[in-house]
């Protein structure tokens, strides 16, 4: 039911751009920080994970207006909702849950079409350190700080950087609880 | 052979190739370009540039009105070919029995080809094959630009690109 | 060097929209 949702909400409830136009918008914010903090990439990887954040925390808003999903169970549901809802709404696409922890805290999307790496070919001094679409990682941090998950998001590999797959992983660190001001 | 490049605003040289012919059936090795037309092959390109620019820049007033934009010529005009939004210019130049064959990107950029004649000959141009090489050529010059580590005007400089040419090369022109 | 992948994908066939 969630993927079917997730395509209905992405047929008739969403407004749509060109791709090429955000994926060209996103290359060029990319080489221009690359440029602007002379190719120190773990900079830049910081960067672009503070811009998703600030994405994120906002764009939950939108995406709890659009489908009025209830609070997740357990991640298992959370997974569930990240790849065939939010995914499916705001990229298209719906990545793959795999690699659960014993604990079920933990799990793995693997991205099989990024739009935001199409014709992208790293430079070699990049390929090392630059995680290219680290913008996810921070936009999925936020998103989940706001239902009150904190999380680890980071990338584990990226066919940019000549990996198999891109895998992103997630990781529950705790459940926040509201507290009183005292 | 063949020898081929894409030229810059500058006229710089983002890429170039030589492409020899193939394994002949006496078992010849495959032969380019003489080594004294090799030095010289970046000059006789450069002489062809002014034919090259008059054609893009020449407004087309074979347009009919209606059909193309608001009844002005357009550009990109072709000595042998009235299609108004025709890239490939054909033969544009000679140099002494070899031939020159121009296509012109969007943007301006110029893929130039001097095709050589091991017979000393004058030289033919198979302007179907050629026009098709330079198409797929300028895919994959799409596909470059697309990249956006890749600044406009640099050479090229991808294995890859220089690999998918050869092979576009071999299969459209020899 | 890594094997490029930037060539082999094609220019017409892809994912055309995603979200505003």
């Amino acid at each position: 039911s969630l993927k079917i949702m997730g395509e209905d909400v992405w047929k008739n409830r969403t407004e749509k751009v060109n791709a090429e136009l955000f994926t060209l918008t996103y290359g060029s914010i990319v080489s221009q920080l690359c440029i602007d903090y002379q190719r120190d990439f773990q900079k830049v990887n910081k960067q672009l994970f503070s811009m998703g954040y600030n994405i994120g925390v906002r764009l939950i808003e939108d995406f709890l207006a659009k489908t009025a999903l209830p609070r997740c169970e357990n991640m298992v549901k959370t997974s569930e909702a990240i790849s065939k809802c939010a995914f499916k709404i705001f990229l298209n696409m719906t990545p793959q849950v795999t690699n659960f922890s014993p604990e079920k805290d933990a799990f793995s999307l693997i991205i099989d079409e990024n739009p935001l790496s199409d014709f992208v070919e790293l430079p070699m001094d990049a390929m090392k350190q630059l995680w290219y679409s680290n913008i996810l990682c921070g936009v999925l941090k936020g998103a989940l700080q706001m239902v009150q998950l904190e999380c680890d998001v980071w990338f584990i590999s990226d066919v940019l950087k000549g990996d198999a797959h891109t895998e992103l992983r997630i990781k529950l660190n705790k459940v926040l609880k509201d507290e009183i001001p005292i | 052979p063949q020898y081929f490049a894409i030229l810059g605003k500058s006229d710089n040289p983002v890429y170039e190739a030589e492409f020899t012919t193939q394994q002949g059936q006496q078992g010849q090795l495959q032969k380019g370009f003489p080594q004294h037309l090799k030095e010289l092959n970046p000059f006789i390109m450069h002489a062809s540039l002014d034919i090259i620019e008059d054609l893009q820049w020449k407004l087309n007033s074979n347009v009919q009105h209606g059909t193309n934009n608001s009844g002005f010529g357009s550009f990109l005009r072709s000595k042998n070919v009235n299609v108004t939004d025709n890239c490939y210019l054909g033969k544009v130049d000679h140099f002494y029995g070899l031939a020159i064959t121009a296509y012109l990107t969007f943007s301006g950029m110029k893929f130039v080809m001097i095709h050589g004649n091991l017979d000393k000959n004058s030289t033919q141009v198979d302007d179907n094959a050629v026009k098709s090489f330079y198409q797929e050529v300028h895919e994959l010059y799409i596909k470059t630009l697309m990249n956006p580590f890749y600044k406009i005007n640099d050479p090229i400089t991808s294995a890859a690109f220089d690999t998918r040419v050869r092979s576009l090369a071999r299969k459209y022109l020899n | 060097p890594t094997p490029s992948r930037l060539y082999s994908e094609s220019l017409m066939f892809r994912k055309q929209e995603v979200s505003l």
